[in-house]
């Protein structure tokens, strides 16, 4: 089952 | 001095609707290139950039920098009120965006002007291993077929095709499209459906809509004007396995 990433781990 | 008049009124109201269903608030910026906001939506799920340089204006004058911070839902419920053969004018005052439609007759609103301390965030530079470009209309389609079956969607992308599917409970459905570019890598990656409908529904901004695709990486949605002078782009954080 996957979860909703958020796009801060993308932001750095 | 800031005018900014538009005889094209779907622009700011296409725009806007999806802007208004993503985030509460936000800062636009003028100056003498144009109009552009950058804003992230509480849970920082997506993230939202617009950008209409002077050349998508009729008029267009600012001679400097200007923060116009407003509610976007204010904003939205003013835009609704614009018939499409409308020109749009928007001015400033002290504490005041002035939105003025003209038509048969002349229709002035004020939104108030909010505070907002927080700077307007900068979108990060990713890399993708894939850029193609699809019908706007099929992405819409595609999530109408999709949201039959499940709240989420898997975009997908191979050297052939680029696919939409979803398998749910009680059903599966799945979207091809033979994208016809050059595309060396497949890449896919798992969204919300409500958050990608939430993009779409600038459906009157273009015709067409660049994808770039990377294997759980977000998604990457530019919409640009055939002007190339506005620019109407999301990257929505995808689904990722825990």
């Amino acid at each position: 089952q996957e979860k909703q990433s958020s796009l801060d781990a993308f932001f750095n | 001095m800031f005018k900014a008049v538009l005889s094209d009124s779907n622009i700011l109201k296409t725009s806007f609707d999806a802007i208004s269903s993503i985030v509460d608030e936000v800062q636009m910026m003028a100056d003498e290139e144009g109009l552009r906001l950058d804003a992230l939506d509480r849970s920082h799920i997506t993230f939202v950039h617009l950008e209409l340089k002077k050349g998508v204006f009729d008029e267009y004058q600012c001679d400097e920098t200007l923060k116009i911070n407003v509610d976007t839902e204010e904003l939205m419920k003013v835009l609704k009120r614009a018939k499409a053969e409308d020109m749009v004018e928007l001015t400033v005052d002290e504490g005041n965006l002035i939105v003025t439609f003209e038509g048969e007759a002349k229709r002035k609103f004020k939104i108030r002007l909010i505070d907002i301390e927080y700077e307007a965030p900068s979108p990060p530079e990713l890399e993708y291993p894939t850029e193609f470009e699809v019908p706007f209309s099929l992405l819409k389609d595609s999530i109408q077929d999709i949201g039959i079956v499940s709240d989420k969607i898997s975009l997908q992308v191979n050297e052939e095709k680029f696919q939409a599917s979803a398998e749910g409970e009680f059903g599966d459905a799945k979207v091809e499209y033979v994208h016809g570019e050059r595309i060396e890598e497949s890449a896919r990656s798992i969204f919300s459906l409500e958050k990608v409908k939430e993009m779409l529904k600038a459906d009157k901004f273009s015709e067409s809509a660049v994808i770039r695709l990377g294997n759980d990486m977000p998604l990457n949605l530019a919409l640009k004007m055939a002007s190339d002078e506005g620019e109407l782009s999301f990257l929505l954080a995808p689904r990722i396995e825990s």
